[in-house]
C-alpha cells in the first residue's frame, strides 16, 4: 500500500512546478 | 514586479503554476474536504507526461489503476461527483481493458477543472486564508 501511494505521489509531484 | 499573490487572483492556471500559491489553495480545499480534486488534476498531468518507453510502461498501468481506484471508483468521492458518468465509464474501460493512454484521464481532468474554476477557485480569493497571506 506504501509503495502505491509514494508512485501516486511522485506522480502527482511531478507535474507541480519547481521552485523559481 | 507584481507580487505573486496579486498573479495568482488571474487565473486558476496562475494559481497552480506557484508552489507557495498551491500550497496555499490545497490548504483552504483540505478546509472545505475537497483537496483531493486538486491531486487529482496535478495527478493527471503528471500521468500525461511521463514519457513512453518500457520502463514506464509498466508504470503507467499500475498509475492508471490507483488514480481510476482513488479517485473514480468511489461514487461519493468529491473528485467522483463531479465527473460525468459518462467519463467515468471510459476511464473504467481504459483501465479494465488496458488501454493505457496518455490523454485517458484528459476529459475527467478538463472537468474537475472547470469546477475548480467556476467554484473552489473564486472562493478561495474570497477566503480568509487569502485574504491574510494578501
Amino acid at each position: 500500500i506504501d509503495s502505491e501511494d509514494d508512485l501516486l505521489q511522485e506522480c502527482i509531484s511531478s507535474a507541480m512546478p519547481k521552485k523559481k | 514586479p507584481t507580487p505573486p499573490y496579486l498573479k495568482w487572483a488571474e487565473s486558476l492556471h496562475s494559481l497552480l503554476d506557484d508552489q507557495d500559491g498551491i500550497q496555499l489553495f490545497r490548504t483552504f480545499l483540505k478546509q472545505e474536504e475537497c483537496a483531493d480534486m486538486l491531486d487529482f488534476w496535478f495527478a493527471c498531468s503528471g500521468f500525461r507526461k511521463l514519457e513512453a518507453n518500457e520502463i514506464n510502461e509498466e508504470k503507467k498501468v499500475k498509475l492508471s489503476k490507483l488514480i481510476y481506484k482513488k479517485y473514480i471508483l468511489d461514487n461519493n468521492g468529491i473528485v467522483s461527483r463531479q465527473i460525468k458518468p459518462a467519463t467515468k465509464s471510459f476511464i473504467r474501460d481504459c483501465v479494465m481493458k488496458l488501454h493505457i493512454d496518455p490523454a485517458m484521464f484528459d476529459q475527467a481532468q478538463t472537468e474537475i477543472q472547470t469546477m475548480m474554476e467556476e467554484n473552489t477557485y473564486p472562493l478561495f480569493l474570497k477566503s480568509d486564508i487569502y485574504l491574510e497571506y494578501t
